[in-house]
Parts: structure tokens; sequence; C-alpha cells
């Protein structure tokens, strides 16, 4: 792993009072090898590595550290730093009801999680309710109130098309009936597809939500700076959910999507059952990007 | 300069860019640029555009190395049996529709399976696939086991004289070991009822996967075996540059291109294409 080859690369630095450029050099590319299998956006590797290697060059050689395991720290601290320092609560609007709307591409688990979402919420006291607004998938509709079901949690449902009015109205019950959270669930979609994306627009002017949360797939490669980016210009994002986090991916797309949308990554999903939501911690998912 | 002075370091660094930011992966890639710099040792000094075209050559050859591996004759058996499997999300229970529809079109009397008992409306996704497509399908009750789904479809696919049977399958994370070990059991289900079933395991890659694509298709190849990958949603940004370390590693044939959300957004793979679309 990286902490090896660092350890490795720099073993004979013990006898010497600095890191020097040469021995930089060499790290660097170690590093950056490591960043880019984790899928960070080679963009996003070159700024970090230009930042560490300011970091780490001319540091002196620590008494009690290897120089491999001072420059482990040096990345470690700047990749923690970078993900965002601090965890991040939902944020509520003064007037209930507050509205979550969860977007993202097509299977990247926005369903799922308007589901964990509602029973996190639930588990804090809250009072959510569900509209699915996606008219388009097989099934979708069904599908989220299946969800809706399984954890015991109100859904709205009315027989329109109509995406936008579908939210209006959801909002609307939701006031009635006193929920104090309206979770919308959309349909998944291209960043490319300018009607779709259009759409999602209409439906925040429409219900003004609190969190527009990137539901990102953690095994997303380097395409996550293209959808992040566009997502965030079209809708100003306020967190991420980055889900499938338990699998085996190095998940370097947390580092790619908080780059280049400056978003806090709010929660990681860690399973198919609706318990599977967890807070995101920023050392936690540096430590596995550098593997 | 123009596309025939000679190659800079720099442009050698643009194009190493482009093939990481197509999901190629380091290792690929440097494999790649490395083949270029051999030629170039002792050799004439190479334009930018003759460096791009053996780039494109080299991944070329990769890919049609693994499309020859089978040509992809169907098998005569009846019914064929077609699984469709991969991790949560990818884009397998639309692949199963669009297969359906492509072989209805082609003449074939299809049935689908619903064998993911899991997922909540799984079997009401399928159900629509089924009717927009003409095919039949057999599904049971939430919660059922896929076994013995499959089990049931095999059988009426025989009494109905189906052509292709295509199963659908759960979203699995390659991990999940008693989820991998789930397919097998079908597997051998499948063997028993109908010689030489499954005759085709897709295994179907969302284009948008990362590094991790490679650990996927190593899991499902070792433990299930895969006859053919389909990579969905092409239609996005994302280049699916994985297939090629894929193809590289495990010769696998690519199948299928996913194209869109419609029955008919379902295209067979073509090398050449793939390599243009990485704008090499
Ligand atoms: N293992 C795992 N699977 C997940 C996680 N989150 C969602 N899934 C699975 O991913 C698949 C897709 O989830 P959906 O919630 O349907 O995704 P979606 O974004 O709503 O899909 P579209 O509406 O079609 O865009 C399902 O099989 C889910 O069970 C997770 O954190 N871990
Ligand atoms: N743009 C695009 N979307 C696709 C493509 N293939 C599938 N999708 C979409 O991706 C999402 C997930 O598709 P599914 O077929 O439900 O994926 P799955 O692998 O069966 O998901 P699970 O069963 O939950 O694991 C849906 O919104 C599909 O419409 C494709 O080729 N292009
Ligand atoms: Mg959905
Ligand atoms: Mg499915």
């Amino acid at each position: 792993n990286l902490s090896t080859k660092l350890q490795k690369t720099l073993r004979d630095l013990r006898g010497e009072g600095r890191i020097s450029e040469r021995h930089i050099e060499a790290s660097m590319r170690e590093i950056r090898m490591a960043l880019l299998e984790s899928d960070v956006h080679f963009t996003v590797v070159k700024d970090f590595v230009s930042r560490v290697k300011e970091k780490a060059l001319g540091q002196e050689v620590l008494g009690d550290l290897m120089p491999g395991q001072q420059v482990i720290k040096v990345v470690r601290d700047e990749l923690t730093n970078l993900l965002g320092k601090e965890t991040i609560d939902l944020k509520m609007s003064k007037v209930p009801p507050s509205v979550i709307l969860l977007v993202g591409l097509q299977g990247s688990g926005k369903t799922t999680s308007t589901g964990k979402l509602a029973m996190w919420l639930r588990n804090q006291k809250h009072q959510p309710v569900l509209v699915s607004t996606d008219v388009y998938r097989p099934a979708a509709i069904e599908q989220l109130s299946i969800v809706a079901g399984e954890i015991d949690i109100p859904v709205y449902r009315e027989d329109g098309r109509d995406p936008v009015q579908l939210a209006t109205q959801a909002l609307q019950h939701a006031r009635d009936m006193g929920f104090d959270v309206l979770l919308v669930d959309t349909a998944g979609r291209l960043h490319i597809d300018m009607e779709l994306m259009e759409e999602l627009e209409r439906i925040t002017s429409a219900v003004n939500p609190t969190e527009t949360l990137l539901v990102a797939d953690a095994m997303t490669g380097q395409d996550a700076v293209n959808s992040a980016r566009e997502f965030n210009q079209r809708l100003d994002l306020s967190g991420v959910i980055l889900t499938k986090m338990d699998g085996d991916t190095r998940g370097g797309a947390a580092l790619s999507i908080k780059a280049v949308s400056g978003r806090p990554i709010k929660f990681i999903g860690v399973g198919e059952k609706y318990d599977a939501l967890e807070v995101f911690h920023p050392e936690r998912m540096a430590n596995r990007i550098l593997g | 300069g123009t596309a025939d002075s000679p190659i800079t370091e720099s442009q050698l660094e643009d194009l190493e860019n482009i093939l990481i930011g197509a999901d190629i992966g380091v290792e690929t890639s440097l494999a790649i640029l490395e083949r270029v710099r051999e030629e170039t040792r002792g050799r004439k000094v190479l334009s930018g555009a003759q460096v791009r075209r053996m780039i494109r050559d080299q991944i070329g050859v990769i890919l049609q190395a693994s499309q020859e591996v089978d040509p992809g004759t169907r098998s005569t058996t009846r019914p064929r049996v077609v699984f469709v499997v991969g991790v949560n999300g990818v884009g397998k229970t639309t692949t199963v529709g669009k297969l359906a529809h492509l072989f209805k079109q082609e003449g074939e009397e299809v049935l689908v399976c619903a064998a993911d008992t899991f997922r909540a409306a799984a079997a009401e996704q399928l159900a629509i696939w089924a009717e927009r497509t003409g095919a039949d399908i057999v599904q049971q009750g939430a919660g059922a086991d896929p076994s013995a789904v499959l089990f049931d479809a095999m059988a009426a696919a025989r009494a109905r004289k189906k052509d292709v049977l295509v199963v659908d399958t759960a979203g699995r994370l390659h991990t999940k070991t008693h989820l991998m070990e789930e397919v097998q059991k079908m597997q051998r289900i499948a063997a028993r009822e109908v010689e030489g079933a499954p005759h085709e395991v897709y295994w179907v890659l969302d284009a948008t996967t990362g590094q991790n694509g490679l650990n996927q298709a190593r899991e499902f190849f070792k433990t299930i075996g895969i006859t053919g990958v389909v990579v969905a949603k092409l239609d996005g940004t994302a280049k699916g540059g994985i297939v090629i370390a894929i193809a590289r590693e495990l010769k696998i044939p690519i199948r299928y291109v996913g194209i869109g959300e419609q029955a008919e957004d379902l295209i067979p793979f073509s090398a050449e294409a793939f390599v243009d679309s990485l704008d090499l």
C-alpha cells in the first residue's frame, strides 16, 4: 500500500536533516499513482499533489517518525481536510415542513437512500413523508411506496404525471398533515440531458428545498467530476450521499466530488437495508482512498 | 505544432490524461504509453498524429483479442438460457428488457424470469418490460427464493416452447460471498434443467464505474463465469475505459452497449466505434 511504498522510497532519508526535492519527486509519483488507482480525477490529483509537495518539502525529518511516515501523515492530514474537516447536519427550514431533494445519475441509489434518510430523520424525532417524482422508470413510484411500507413511513401518492406538480402537491399535503420533513425522490438522469436538468430546476423552484443532496455511487470513476460539477452548477447542491460504500471500491470519487463542488459529503450508504446509512467521516474516507 | 510535428513530452502527458480520464486506469495507460516509447526508441521521431494512431491501434488490438475469444454463436438448445448479473444499479433489469426486445425482433419467443426477489418492486419493474416487449414473464411474490422462481421459469420455458429465457437477477456486490453463492446455486439449477444452461452469463458494467469495475469483473468471472460483458449508460459522458483493462486481463468479449433507457437502446459492441469514442 501507499504507506509501505513511501517508507521504501524515503527510507534512506533517515540520515539526512530535511526532506529533499529528489525524495519529494519520487514520493509524489507514488502518491499520484495511489490516488489515480483510487479513482480520484487526474486534475484533482494534480492539485492535491502540489499542495502536499509544498507542505512536505523542507520539513525537517522528525526524530521519532520515519520519513515515509512523516510524508504519509502530511498526505493523510491534507486529504482529511479536503474531504471536510467536520461532519455536517441536515439543514431544516425555520417554518416546517423542510424539503429534502435527492438527485443524481441513474441507479446511484436515490430511492433507497430516500428510505434510509427517512428512517434516520424519524430516529431524530422528525415526522417525515415521502414522495416520488419519478414518472419515467418502470414501477419507480411503486418502488418508493413499497420502501415506505417497509419502514412504516407515510408516502404521498397521486395519479399525476407531472413531476413538478407531484412535488408541489406533496408539499401542500405535508403542510396540511403536519409533517415536518418532505423527502422528494427524483428520477435518475444524465447531467447532459438538458430537459431533465431543467425539470430539476423547476422542481427546486416549486418546493424550495433546504437540502439538495447529490446521491453518487462510490465506485464512480473519472466521470464523477463531470456529473458533480453540472448538478452543482444547476441546482446549488447542499450536500452529497455516497452510496455502496459496503463494497471494496477505494472511493476516490469522494475527493473528486468534494473538490469540484465544494459541497460536504454528509452520509454514506453501507448496504441495501434502510438502516444502512452512516454519517460521513473524512478521516476514515482518507484512509480508504489511500489504500 | 501541427499534427505531424514531432510529439512532445507535454503532448504525451496530455495523452496519458485522456487515457486516465477515460477510466482506462494507470497500469494499462502506462503500459500503452510504454509501448509507444519503445517504438520511438532508436526509430525516427514520431508525430502526435502517429502516436495517437499507435495508441488507438493498441487499444483496438486488446479489444479485438477478447472479442475473438468467442465469436458468440448462439446455442441452438431450446430454450437458450441467458443470465444477467452485476452489482447494484448498473442497468441489469433494463438490459433484460432490451434483450427481450432484441430477441423478439429477431423472431424469437421470449420468456423473462424475475429472479430478483429482494429489491422493492423489482418484479413489477420487469413485468412492465415484459409487457412492453411482448415477452412472457415468470415471477413470484417478494421474498421468494430466487432459485425457486428460476426453477419455475425453466419449466415454463420448456412447456411453452420458448426460444430464449432471460433471467434478471438481483444486484449484488461481488464482495458478498453469500450473494455470489446464490448465483452459483442458480447456475446449478439451470444446468440440471436444460442442457448447457446458462448458455450465456452477461455481466453488466455501468460505464461510469472506475477501477472497481476490474475487481467486480475478476470476482464475477472467477466465481460465476462471464460469457459476455454489457456496458450500460454509454450515452452519458463516461467512456467506460475500464473494459480495456478487463479485456486485457480476462479476455471476456463485450457483447452489447447500452445507450439509453428505452427498449431499442442496446446495440452490438463495436471495438472500432468504442476506440473512436475515446477521442484520442
Ligand atoms: N450494496 C449497496 N447497495 C445499495 C446502496 N444504496 C442503494 N443500493 C442498491 O442500488 C440499487 C439501485 O438503487 P435505487 O435506489 O433503485 O437507485 P436509484 O438512484 O433510485 O435509481 P434510478 O431511480 O433508476 O436512478 C438497488 O439494488 C439498491 O438496493 C448501498 O449503500 N449499498
Ligand atoms: N442513460 C441510461 N440509463 C440506463 C441505461 N441502462 C439502464 N439505465 C437506467 O439505470 C437505472 C438502473 O437500471 P436498472 O435496470 O434498474 O438497474 P439494475 O442493475 O437492474 O438495478 P438493481 O436491480 O437495483 O441492482 C434506471 O434508471 C435505468 O433506466 C443506459 O444504457 N443508459
Ligand atoms: Mg429511483
Ligand atoms: Mg434490477
